[in-house]
């Protein structure tokens, strides 16, 4: 790595003042925040957002002209961008080029976005050419992350992210929202062993809503109860159902007719919004990684839905027995969980899938003594590798963010993708 | 296959505005044929290529890869 300055602060602020055509502007902006995420998850800086007025670091979109950048692009292709070292603060794009995202057509905005941040933030070009700050384009990766010399370039400017410190970041990120509960509400007990939704978030924490409340289920023991709108501000409690796509790095939420969508704890801009072409009052949701399709359940039914596509829902919903062989009806949650298989969670109980989509033996088992780590009433049930044994207290609960969305919505055009089992084989 | 037109001139232009040429500070830019020749070499290494000093087909494929418009701090000399 090469280091070329650095911000004598590590709070910074920016700005988006303007985003490239050819992309929808709510999943540009959270390509833009996830490229600030990656430098964020490894060195003590913060980024906040500013809607106007002046920030330490300003991104925009210009080409072969520009009133404001002596530096001009050279249409599509070559240069692709360039930002000013600190503590400077722009950071250019070439608005001729085809920003993309989820694709490996055109240039994906998030790895170069996050390239041009390294210069805002003080790094010039790695000699290693698979690390993000090597000066050519290596092109979309989806399971991009900072390479170690990278990680080694901002540290050497910022030092390492201090895990304590970390918590007070989020902490005091946290503090912003009324901890407070509004009004009273009664906490649930995780040893009910029933939920309202299940989730595998970001960074694979394993999330449990019930309630007002959330709380995070680990292999160690159960994490403390927070206020959903604690740590989601703006979030009712009383879920339907919540998913997180790896593929968007979107959390959704649903309850009633409405969807809400955050990137990291923050709601994206215009939500919640109202469900289209979807049952209302759905029961569980999932993201099923094999096709990336988010799945929505409601009584005997599913919908499939292709976040960065237009999906049509005519042919929906179809029957979940189809698809998912051995799982009742009328679910209370539903999560495709970090060892491969599909989790379905009704009352007390839960079935796990294999990757079949096919109830296993031994199947349903009981919520509260396998997941939820609860001494149980009943025969002890030899736990399989996907259950959690072993029972700590005082799991900290994960607040690390992370980022980008998209719109829920349908339209005329056919279904990208068709799983039923003929199709999948 | 032999350079085409241009194709010489587009290459010291890039070598220029990447950090692989040193702009002389005074008079135009002529360089020496050493200088392109240790210039390629460096730009070469640099992008894991066959260091040959010369402009051959898959360096002037590389030169025209999309990149970032900073400028590489490759060529020591020219570094500092």
């Amino acid at each position: 790595y090469l280091l070329l300055g650095r911000w004598r602060k590590k709070h910074l602020t920016f700005r988006i003042l303007n985003l490239p055509s050819t992309l929808p502007s709510d999943i540009a902006r959270a390509a833009l925040l996830q490229a600030f995420q990656y430098w964020r998850n490894v060195a003590p800086l913060t980024f906040r957002e500013v809607q106007a007025g002046w920030a330490d670091i300003r991104l925009s979109f210009h080409g072969r002209q520009s009133p404001y950048c002596s530096n001009t692009f050279d249409g599509p292709g070559r240069v692709l961008a360039h930002a000013d070292i600190p503590e400077l603060g722009s950071v250019h794009f070439d608005e001729d080029e085809l920003w993309t995202e989820g694709t490996y057509r055109g240039v994906n905005l998030r790895i170069i976005a996050a390239h041009e941040l390294g210069h805002a933030l003080g790094l010039g070009h790695s000699r290693y050419t698979q690390a993000l700050m090597a000066p050519v384009y290596a092109g979309y990766r989806p399971r991009f992350k900072l390479h170690p010399d990278d990680v080694a370039g901002i540290q050497a400017l910022y030092g390492k992210k201090n895990p304590e410190r970390k918590d007070e970041e989020d902490e005091m990120e946290l503090s912003t929202v009324p901890l407070v509960p509004t009004k009273p509400s009664p906490m649930p007990d995780p040893c009910s062993g029933e939920v309202d939704a299940m989730m595998l978030g970001p960074r694979e924490k394993t999330y449990a809503f019930k309630g007002d409340y959330v709380w995070t289920v680990t292999d160690s023991g159960l994490g403390p109860l927070f206020r959903v709108s604690a740590l989601w501000e703006g979030l009712p409690g009383n879920l339907d159902a919540a998913v997180y796509s790896p593929r968007t790095q979107l959390i959704y939420f649903f309850k009633g007719d409405k969807v809400w969508c955050y990137i990291n704890f923050k709601m994206a801009p215009g939500f919640p919004k109202k469900l289209n072409g979807v049952g209302r009052n759905l029961d569980a949701a999932l993201y099923w990684p094999l096709n990336q399709k988010v799945f929505l359940f409601k009584g005997s039914g599913y919908w499939q839905w292709d976040e960065l596509a237009r999906t049509d829902f005519s042919h929906y919903p179809k029957p979940i027995k189809g698809l998912f062989t051995g799982v009742p009806d009328q679910l209370s949650a539903a999560m495709s969980w970090r060892d491969g298989r599909v989790y379905f969670f009704k009352g007390e109980k839960y079935w796990r899938l294999n990757r079949q989509l096919r109830v296993e033996k031994g199947y349903p088992r009981n919520i509260a003594h396998n997941w939820m780590h609860c001494r149980s009433r009943i025969p002890n049930t030899t736990p399989s590798s996907g259950d959690i044994m072993a029972f700590t207290a005082g799991t900290k609960l994960d607040t690390t963010p992370s980022a980008k969305y998209t719109t829920l919505s349908t339209n005329s055009s056919p279904t990208v993708m068709d799983i039923t089992p003929q199709a999948t084989g | 296959r032999p350079l085409g037109p241009g194709e010489k001139e587009a290459a010291v232009d890039y070598l220029l505005q990447y950090g692989y040429l040193q702009k002389p500070l005074e008079g135009s830019a002529d360089f020496s044929p050493e200088d392109i020749t240790e210039a390629l070499r460096v730009f070469q290494e640099a992008s894991e290529l066959p260091v040959s000093g010369q402009l051959d087909v898959t360096t002037r494929a590389r030169m025209r890869q999309p990149r970032c418009g900073l400028e590489d701090p490759f060529n020591q000399k020219t570094l500092k």
